[in-house]
């Protein structure tokens, strides 16, 4: 059972390093895509960051071997790594670049956007 | 609730900097700005001059479709939401590289030809029109209607006819969209370019029109006004960004390659590329 502080609050330190959706500022100029990419020029695209620690919340959303597989690790870390923080729901985005033929596309990119994180 | 609304950057730029309000006068909400701020100088808000002299300059068709999609994305709204995107989820301009015969004269008929070579097979087409910018021409040049008809190239069987009302499209310029889908049915199935033909007729008869006479002539059109054929696909896959990638050095360095093999710069056998 997860250990109960004597006054019932959440650790706020505990819950930043645990599984949870972060910043993530992609730039196309800087990689080098804005010669083909006319717009955007960067988006937010977020990432997954934090430990799957026991036991899992359930805004992670685990699947069930998820939740195995951490009860095993924090059983014994060396026999089993933890599960994976990662995206969970993802959302597209809207790019429009110019084709190999220079013509103009507006195309919808799907799961470009992490909407929500999870361990998996 | 919240409103999207397409913004022409053409217009006035005082009155789009004072309030980018909606056409139904409610202020475009922050985001919006956002976008408009967030994308290339070549989409649209670079001041003149400013843009590269080889940059593609993208349609203003083709910019109010992005903001207005990328927009309601923002707020959670599919693009095939909107009837006009024909649930395709790409749409693909390609500018007209016809020119007008100038030998003939009165201009009876144009050729609009496209090279689509660059249109994926695999992806399904679920919608194409011609766009075709009519110049206003200030007095009306007859009475009665006049029918635009567009024919294949190579078949008389038409796909497509507008009717305009002479008094009106002298007064204002607009643009006429006519549907082309059965020409990829028919003429894409062997071929990298779209051939179309555009006449005029006046009222129920058949004898063709100068469509000079209704701002059709291409002389001394701006990349904006070019005629543009618009294809609308679904791809059935889920599209991987690396392959575009990919798809773009492949080309950008056959273009590099092609000039330096022509003048022979390359000494001996073609020294590998580091990767």
């Amino acid at each position: 059972t997860a250990p109960n502080n004597r006054h019932g609050k959440r650790h706020g330190k505990k819950s930043k390093y645990r599984c949870s959706k972060k910043a993530l500022h992609v730039n196309f100029k800087e990689l080098g895509w804005d010669d083909w990419i006319i717009a955007p020029l960067g988006y937010e695209a977020y990432h997954c960051e934090g430990v799957c620690d026991f036991p899992l919340r359930s805004h992670l959303e685990p699947t069930n071997h998820a939740i195995i597989q951490t009860l095993m690790n924090s059983m014994d870390p060396n026999s089993t790594p933890p599960s994976c923080c990662v995206p969970t729901k993802l959302s597209p985005i809207s790019i429009l670049f110019t084709d190999s033929g220079n013509n103009v596309v507006y195309k919808q990119y799907e799961e470009m956007v992490v909407e929500q994180c999870g361990c998996r | 609730f919240q409103s999207a609304a397409i913004i022409s950057p053409s217009a006035p730029r005082r009155n789009r900097e004072a309030n980018t309000s909606h056409p139904h006068g409610q202020r475009s909400p922050r985001l919006f700005r956002d976008i408009i701020a967030s994308s290339h100088p070549a989409a649209g808000h670079h001041k003149d001059g400013e843009v590269p002299k080889d940059a593609v300059v993208p349609h203003e068709y083709m910019l109010s479709i992005y903001r207005t999609y990328s927009a309601a994305e923002k707020l959670g709204l599919n693009a095939s939401f909107f009837s006009s995107s024909k649930s395709a989820n790409t749409i693909t301009s390609f500018v007209d590289k016809g020119t007008d015969n100038l030998l003939h004269s009165p201009l009876r008929r144009q050729k609009y030809l496209f090279d689509v070579s660059t249109l994926s097979e695999k992806e399904e087409l679920v919608g194409a029109e011609l766009r075709i910018f009519r110049k206003a021409l200030g007095a009306p040049q007859a009475a009665g209607p006049f029918h635009l008809q567009l024919y294949p190239c190579r078949s008389d069987k038409p796909l497509d006819s507008r009717s305009l009302d002479a008094a009106d499209s002298a007064e204002t310029g607009g643009w006429e969209v006519l549907d082309v889908w059965d020409a990829f049915q028919t003429q894409r199935q062997h071929r990298s370019q779209l051939c179309f033909q555009l006449r005029a007729v006046h009222g129920k008869s058949d004898a063709e029109v100068d469509l000079r006479r209704l701002g059709l002539d291409r002389s001394g059109r701006g990349q904006q006004e070019k005629a543009i054929l618009v294809a609308y696909t679904r791809s059935r896959k889920r599209e991987n960004l690396f392959n575009e990638m990919k798809e773009k050095i492949k080309s950008r360095r056959s273009a590099e390659e092609k000039p330096a093999r022509a003048e022979g710069l390359g000494e001996g056998p073609p020294r590998r590329r580091r990767r």
